[in-house]
């Protein structure tokens, strides 16, 4: 998380960490057996992660605390049309991990909302990104040992897809915007979610509740003027969510 | 020599001349044994006679013979002066047996042609019984009651008394005492008379355990008795009853004992009197009564059915429980109870008892408890509530329910839920908000 905060603990807990081959990724506590993640973050190069090879924290916000302890993946489903062999289309960028054992929530675990079936996304509407992702302190970039946040603005479709248009003018293999992504960012730059936040939330509050709008999918840069991160819509996936959850 | 099937005696018949009826031969001596089956009297009628008329039918003439002996002798015809004409009426032979004899002489008038003879027989039943005494000094036919049948007869005898081999005569009997019916009469023999001998008889009432027998004499009890200083004493003749498990009782004298329960479904009764003396004997009505059991009792938190003003053998009653209760006997909990009074005037099984239900353990609940509002150990009508643990969890639907311990065993909540409710995961509302004060 660019341009974000230290988050206290138990303000984020639905956000999970996870840990795959030493890659790092986040993802969000959906139920007592679901964690909802990017489908990028499970499958590189066509490969998919064996359930074995993936560690799943949750309800910490230090990843060096000495109570770290994971907990295991009893399946893993990547949505059937993500299709990123050459990690240039994250359409359909979702994933969902089904735990061995339920979890039993408390105030440092709980789950996110899933998005009503009538959920809008509104432009300006400030979300809350966190992560254990690339941060910047004394302007240098590190991998942040404490979960970070920050709360970024929905963006309209139109001038985030004008700012990927541009940013294609400029540099080769730059992924497309689809109808299953949504913006969020500041045009100044300097406030982002970054690498190693992929897969966390990007969530909305309404009526006091906060719910699963987006999960963080891509983008050009992490912080840059002009340019947002792009997060995958997951009002769009709720058939396939509750379906894969009712299967599995 | 058997009887051949069909040579039985028939019972009625007819008898003819031969040739009827064209005019009978002459010079004949032709003879009909008639017979009907013993027991029966043979009727004769003649239909039609016409026999050559003559005096002292000397020519030509019928006669009718019982044995050898002649009932009659007939010529002529119905309108003949001459001659004689048996009429329309019937004769009767004593026995079952007729002998017909036709006989003709050599000559039959020229201008009359005489056919002869049709006559039909049937068999008519003897009422032996009323016929007259014997004059041989045998005696009647049956020495007390005489049955007439059709063929025959039948004797029997009197109460106390029994057919003798000769099927005729009566000899006092006491055999075949045992009386198992469930009431009747006794009495003894040639009651109201006094028999002719002494007499030894010996009577069993004996009917189903479970029943009581009662002996209701009637007045008219004479037993002789012989009067000694401690007062009337059954020295020879007596009446003895005697009653399991109790000394036996002689009973005699002019006195009738009236009624005696004897609390048993067995009495036997000796009956003892000598060649001397005079008794007239004695009678009485017997019954019997079931056996009586106590009152079953109340039971607690129960009711007993059927409430009857006493209960006798073989009734049932039946134990139910309130609501909420449950039978139990010996630690056993039983689905229905049911008692019969015995024969022995015993309750074949003791009284249950009626125990509280219990529900046994709420269904603990996940992520949640269960809170008890009233009640104890989970007995019937304890009331618990459940809780889940907030505020990471809520009651599905929202509202907390509270669960009865119903009569059924069951936990059920006033909108008749049986299962237990479920908590859901709270989400999106952390216990703690990101708060941001600097603008």
């Amino acid at each position: 998380v660019i341009g974000g905060s230290k988050a206290p603990d138990n303000t984020i807990p639905w956000q999970t960490l996870l840990s795959i081959d030493g890659q790092r990724g986040g993802g969000m506590v959906i139920a007592d057996r679901w964690i909802m993640t990017a489908a990028h973050v499970l499958k590189h190069n066509g490969i998919s992660a064996s359930n074995e090879s993936v560690r799943i924290y949750m309800g910490l916000t230090d990843v060096k605390a000495p109570s770290l302890s994971p907990v295991s993946a009893a399946s893993i489903h990547i949505h059937p049309g993500y299709n990123n062999l050459h990690g240039l289309d994250y359409n359909n960028d979702i994933a969902l991990i089904k735990l061995q054992d339920p979890i039993t929530f408390n105030s440092s675990i709980m789950p996110i909302c899933l998005p009503a079936e009538d959920a809008t996304y509104v432009t300006g509407m400030m979300g809350l990104v966190s992560g254990f992702g690339i941060t910047e302190i004394d302007n240098r970039r590190i991998l942040s040992n404490q979960l970070n946040y920050v709360q970024l603005p929905v963006v309209e479709q139109g001038p985030c897809s004008d700012s990927i248009t541009l940013a294609k003018k400029t540099r080769d293999s730059v992924p497309s915007l689809t109808n299953n992504m949504f913006c969020a960012g500041v045009p100044e730059g300097g406030k982002d979610s970054c690498q190693g936040d992929s897969g966390g939330p990007f969530a909305l509050r309404d009526d006091g509740r906060f719910w699963a709008a987006g999960i963080v999918s891509w983008g050009v840069d992490c912080g840059h003027r002009g340019t947002y991160g792009v997060y995958t819509k997951v009002t769009n996936y709720l058939d396939w969510i509750n379906k894969t959850m009712q299967e599995n | 020599c058997w009887r051949l099937p069909g040579s039985e005696p028939l019972m009625h018949g007819e008898v003819k001349s031969p040739e009827y009826p064209r005019p009978y031969p002459p010079n004949l001596q032709q003879q009909w044994d008639l017979s009907v089956p013993e027991g029966y009297q043979l009727r004769l009628t003649f239909t039609h006679l016409d026999i050559e008329a003559s005096a002292g039918c000397h020519y030509d003439a019928l006669t009718v013979l019982y044995d050898e002996k002649v009932l009659g002798k007939f010529c002529g015809h119905e309108n003949s002066a001459d001659g004689h004409h048996p009429g329309n009426q019937p004769i009767l032979s004593p026995g079952n047996r007729l002998t017909l004899i036709l006989q003709t002489d050599d000559s039959n008038p020229e201008r009359h042609q005489n056919v002869g003879f049709l006559a039909q027989y049937q068999a008519k039943d003897i009422d032996e019984c009323s016929a007259p005494e014997p004059e041989d000094g045998s005696g009647p036919l049956c020495s007390q009651i005489c049955l007439n049948t059709l063929g025959s007869y039948l004797c029997s005898c009197h109460h106390g008394f029994e057919l003798r081999s000769d099927q005729r005569s009566c000899v006092l009997s006491c055999r075949g005492g045992i009386f198992d019916e469930p009431e009747g009469y006794l009495s003894s023999p040639g009651y109201p008379n006094a028999p002719t001998h002494a007499v030894s008889c010996q009577y069993i009432i004996s009917v189903e355990s479970g029943f009581t027998v009662s002996l209701n004499f009637t007045d008219n009890f004479n037993i002789e008795s012989v009067d000694t200083q401690q007062g009337p004493n059954c020295l020879h003749h007596w009446l003895q009853v005697t009653i399991p498990d109790r000394e036996p009782m002689k009973l005699c004298g002019g006195k009738s004992p009236g009624l005696i329960v004897t609390n048993s479904n067995t009495v036997t009764l000796d009956y003892h009197t000598d060649n001397d003396g005079m008794s007239n004997g004695w009678s009485l009505d017997y019954s019997t009564h079931r056996v009586k059991c106590p009152y079953p009792g109340n039971v607690a938190k129960g009711r007993v059915t059927p409430v009857l003003a006493e209960y006798l053998y073989r009734d049932y009653i039946f134990v139910r429980c309130d609501q909420g209760y449950k039978l139990m006997m010996d630690g056993q909990e039983m689905e229905s109870f049911s008692t019969m009074c015995q024969s022995n005037g015993q309750w074949h099984l003791p009284l249950p008892e009626c125990h509280i239900i219990d529900c046994g353990e709420p269904k603990p609940l996940l992520n949640g408890g269960v809170t008890f509002l009233s009640g104890f150990q989970n007995q019937y009508r304890s009331v618990v509530q459940y809780h889940c643990n907030e505020p990471f969890y809520s009651l599905l639907g929202g509202v907390n329910v509270s669960f009865t311990c119903e009569a059924d065993r069951r936990w059920r909540s006033n909108s008749d839920i049986v299962v237990s409710p479920t908590c859901i995961p709270v989400c999106g509302q952390p216990t703690k908000l990101i708060r941001a004060y600097q603008r």
